[in-house]
């Protein structure tokens, strides 16, 4: 199958609803400046894929909410001060027989999440399975590479390294 | 248990020297470096650990410790690679992977991820060297809106030009 | 011992926004960012930690762990030429440090070696990215001969060429 | 003072001796492809300043002499088989005042450093002593950067940081 779009709404940069269609391209590639939201692109693919916020550079789930966060001092105008209380990431992934599979993980206003797919809603245990049979096994995450993180793969330990290929087997 | 391992195991041994060459090979060096996995206790291999050992083209080292940052970029992608082939997820996300690589290196994984991107296996790739970007079919540009303090999106389809 | 640290950790704190400033500044933003050094116990500086905040330019966020990669290198180099202007080593030896770097970002560090090399500070840097390396006045080529399996050296002055 | 010249012999991957001249130069780039030995470089300079081999990639200061390893089942020729056996690597350096130091540290055959200072055999104490005159306080190490070390020199925690300074008081 493929990752046909990603929508995002109120993730880490994106303010409101931003959609990305990568259409039938088997080769996309993510361009922008420093501080630009390159890897909040990845960490929302990564999201609602369900791994943890641990791994997406935050301590808990709100972290992961936009926060337009008006410094001190500055006047709070009406229309910014609604600070936005939830947030979800949605794919469309097209299965190899063609299905369309709507991927959606949902962080609630009281931090919990909520999985959906096709928009009814799943447990976690249910979303993870899907996944599975797709061959997307988010545990092992042999094919997330953050940044930073490319060389240390070479130089881990033989422990690790037979971990990995225990949890791929 | 066991089996499940060997299995894996065996394939990917099994499959990293070619990985690993695909990806080192030049004019200069043809046939590129070499590279193994060997498991530390033959009796019980998913008790031990395994062995990663990467040489360059040309090298003659195989302590892993000893190469250069660029090239235990190149040795991890092959490891990377091999590891995904045994049950292939369907993509990949990659940021920026390509930082510590020279010119000739972004190119080779360049090569590597446009004749392996098809219908099976689906790259999505952050970064900032336009000797990788230009590679790809679809480009995402990603920038910040100062008004609304937001990131924004701009997707373009690369197909419809002429390779630079 | 208290009052050495002290005078250090005023000198340093007073400089660093004006540093992290000089690194951010552009065009589009020409007050560049703003950060601190803030010390988490006020009696006994040396006991407690030393905070370190920066926030680049339009940015609202005070946290480190926010910053993204490029932004954490720029806010590293500010914290590192300011520490160096207290007890100021004659040189710098910088490795790759603008891997994480857009080519705006890249330019902007290379403005702020060009600035200050000279007498009271010599700065070697190793880089693969043509938008630093030609800035340098004197270019040290290495390669590997693979006859004799050993690495060689060329230099170059680049002051007797046009600047690119 | 300024770095005037290097001259390494028999360390890591340069054979035989190799001289590199940066002249009267305040801005010195080092180019070349992966793996041709840039960071060797950087290497050799911390070496002769007397950082510690664990520091430069190397469990032990044999490490870092040349190493032409000839690969299993290879024939040794006879001019190959003399394996470097020591290494050294010097650093002109010219004060402020115009004098020109010598600075040189060898690995001897039995594996330890040996320090001279214009050609005189001195202490690493005394050897300290020099370098810390001309400010170059190697236990802070606050003018060298190591690849891939940058960024985390901007999240150390606030104990490191303020160890940092109190080196530099
Ligand atoms: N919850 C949030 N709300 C709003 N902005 C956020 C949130 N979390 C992170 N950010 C912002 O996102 C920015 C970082 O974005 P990101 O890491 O995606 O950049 P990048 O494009 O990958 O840059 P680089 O090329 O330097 O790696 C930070 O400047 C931070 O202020
Ligand atoms: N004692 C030694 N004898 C011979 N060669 C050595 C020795 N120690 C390290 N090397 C070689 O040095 C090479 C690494 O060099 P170095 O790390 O300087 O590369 P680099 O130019 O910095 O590359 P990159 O751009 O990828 O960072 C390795 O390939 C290794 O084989
Ligand atoms: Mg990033
Ligand atoms: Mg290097």
């Amino acid at each position: 199958g493929t990752l046909k779009a990603i929508e995002l709404c109120n993730f880490k940069s994106y303010r409101d609803t931003h959609r990305v269609d990568l259409g039938d391209s088997s080769f996309s590639a993510i361009i922008g400046p420093n501080g630009s939201g390159k890897s909040n692109m990845m960490d929302a693919i990564s999201f609602v894929l369900g791994v943890r916020s641990s791994q997406l550079r935050s301590t808990q789930l709100k972290d992961l909410i936009y926060r337009g966060r008006i410094m001190r001092g500055e006047e709070v105008s009406s229309t910014q001060s609604q600070e936005a209380t939830s947030a979800y990431v949605l794919v469309e992934y097209e299965k190899s027989n063609g299905d369309l599979l709507k991927l959606k993980r949902t962080i609630t206003p009281s931090g919990t999440s909520e999985y959906r797919i096709n928009n009814k809603v799943t447990s976690s245990g249910e979303y993870n399975a899907t996944m599975k049979k797709e061959n997307i096994l988010v545990k092992a995450r042999n094919f997330l590479v953050f940044q930073g993180d490319v060389e240390q793969i070479a130089s881990q330990s033989p422990q690790d390294l037979s971990k990995l290929i225990e949890i791929t087997s | 248990r066991c089996d499940k391992f060997n299995a894996a195991f065996e394939h990917i041994s099994g499959v990293i020297d070619a990985t690993y060459k695909e990806l080192t090979r030049s004019d200069a060096f043809p046939l590129g470096g070499s590279a193994t996995l060997t498991v530390e206790d033959e009796h019980e291999p998913y008790l031990e650990g395994i062995k990663y050992h990467a040489m360059p083209p040309m090298k003659r080292f195989r302590e892993m410790e000893l190469l250069s940052g660029g090239e235990k970029t190149m040795a991890a992608l092959a490891l990377l690679f091999s590891i995904h082939s045994f049950h292939p997820s369907p993509f990949f996300v990659l940021d920026e992977i390509d930082a510590a690589l020279d010119n000739a290196n972004v190119q080779r994984v360049a090569n590597y991820i446009r004749k392996h991107a098809g219908s099976k296996c689906q790259f999505i790739v952050i970064s900032l060297k336009r000797g990788l970007y230009t590679h790809g079919e679809c480009l995402v540009g990603i920038y910040r809106d100062q008004e609304v303090n937001s990131s924004k999106i701009l997707t373009m389809d690369l197909r419809s030009y002429p390779d630079t």
